[in-house]
C-alpha cells in the first residue's frame, strides 16, 4: 500500500499503552532514584521508533536494567498489580550475551506489545532485562501467580518464540518467594 | 475487539517508522 499523504498516514494502535524504565545501579543513589522511566508508546510505529534509538541490551552496563511495563504498572514486586504475580525466568550463560541476549530481548517485547500470549496476555504485568556479570536474566512478570492456565500458556508460547530446545526447562516463580528466598535459589511454582 | 499483531507484522514496520 502506498501512503499518499504522510500526514494522513494513521499509526497502528496497540492494545496497550506502554512504559520502558531504565535501571542503572548507582550505588550513591536509592533503588527508586535509580529506576528512571525512558518514554511510554501505545502505537506499533512509536515502538519501534523507541526501539530503534536505544542501546542493545549486551550494549549496556553490568547491574543495568530494561523494564517494559504495561503503564500504571510500575517494575517492581510492590506495585498492587505485582505482588500477587511472579514471573517466568530466563537464566542465560555468560556465552549467550554475544549470542542470544538482545535477540530474546527483541522477542520478548514483540510478545508483549503484540498481544501474543492470547486471552493469557492480560495477566502479563511486564518484562524485564538484568545484565549482570554471572549471567543475563530475562523474565516476564504476571499479575496473579496462582492463574495456573494463564501462566502455562505464557510459559509455553514464550519457549517457543524463543525457540528454547524442548529439553531446557524454564521456572515460574512467585515473587513473595522470590522476595523472601534466604538462599540464592527460588523454588519453581511452574514449569516449562 | 483485541489488536493483536504477530512477530512478522511488527518486524515489517521497524524501519519503516524511523523515517516517519
Amino acid at each position: 500500500q502506498v501512503v499518499a499523504n504522510p500526514e494522513q498516514y494513521i499509526k497502528h494502535p496497540l492494545q496497550n499503552r506502554w512504559a520502558l524504565w531504565y535501571f542503572k545501579n548507582d550505588k550513591t543513589k536509592s533503588w527508586t532514584e535509580n529506576l528512571r522511566l525512558i518514554s511510554k508508546f501505545d502505537t506499533v510505529e512509536d515502538f519501534w521508533a523507541l526501539y530503534n534509538h536505544i542501546q542493545q541490551p549486551s550494549k549496556l552496563n553490568y547491574g543495568c536494567d530494561y523494564c517494559l511495563f504495561k503503564d500504571g504498572i510500575k517494575p517492581m514486586w510492590e506495585d498492587e498489580r505485582n505482588k500477587l504475580g511472579g514471573r517466568w525466568l530466563i537464566t542465560l550463560n555468560r556465552q549467550q550475551r554475544h549470542n542470544d541476549l538482545d535477540r530474546y530481548w527483541m522477542e520478548t517485547l514483540l510478545c508483549l506489545v503484540g498481544e501474543s500470549f492470547d486471552e493469557a496476555s492480560e495477566d502479563v504485568c511486564g518484562a524485564v532485562v538484568n545484565v549482570r556479570p554471572k549471567g543475563d536474566k530475562l523474565a516476564i512478570w504476571t499479575s496473579n501467580c496462582q492463574n495456573r492456565d494463564a501462566i502455562m500458556t505464557i510459559g509455553q508460547l514464550y519457549k517457543e518464540r524463543l525457540s528454547l530446545p524442548m529439553k531446557a526447562l524454564i521456572g515460574y516463580q512467585s515473587h513473595d518467594d522470590t522476595s523472601s528466598k534466604s538462599g540464592s535459589t527460588t523454588k519453581n511454582m511452574y514449569s516449562v | 475487539a483485541k489488536k493483536r499483531y504477530d512477530r512478522e507484522f511488527l518486524l515489517g514496520f521497524q524501519f519503516i517508522s524511523a523515517s516517519m
